[in-house]
């Protein structure tokens, strides 16, 4: 049968940074042919094909729990492959190779993760899993 | 073809923008 893509709201204007992604403007509706866990997901919007980030969008059929995994408050461990800076408030900022626990993937890329007592936001690409105990 | 995602942290709206949490 036909492929249904499910139809997302962009719900914030968006202006590409490369060539391969896409601009997206407030209200505009997208159609996703790949949902990548980094939080890029490829979409087709008219003619246009191209990345885009998560964040962006809101799914048009009601929230999207169902493939939102739920929070791990014991956390799964993994290590920073690159450092970040937090650039908003509820973001965190690590070096490279320091052991975090993962306690919510988000879909949108941007995973809360707990170093000490600190938790916060961080790239999900820039994380790996890591075979540690707790 | 779907080409290999960006290499770099996708953006987020800022916050006054984002999506309310379900």
């Amino acid at each position: 049968g036909p492929i249904i893509l499910d139809t997302y709201r962009v719900i914030a204007d968006f202006e590409k940074t490369s060539k391969h992604e896409i601009n997206l403007h407030t209200g505009d509706f997208v159609e996703i042919v790949e949902k990548n866990e980094n939080g890029w997901w490829f979409c087709q919007c008219e003619s246009k094909r191209g990345w885009v980030p998560a964040s962006y969008l809101e799914p048009l059929d009601g929230p999207e729990e169902a493939e939102e995994p739920e929070p791990d408050y014991e956390g799964e461990m993994h290590v920073t492959t690159q450092a970040y800076e937090a650039e908003q408030e509820d973001e965190i900022s690590l070096e490279v190779g320091q052991t975090v626990e993962v306690i919510h993937k988000l879909l949108d890329g941007w995973w809360v993760v707990r170093k000490g007592e600190q938790t916060g936001h961080y790239p999900s690409m820039f994380l790996q899993k890591s075979d540690k105990k707790n | 073809s779907i080409k290999n995602p960006p290499q770099n942290p996708p953006p987020r709206p800022p916050p006054e923008m984002r999506r309310k949490p379900a």
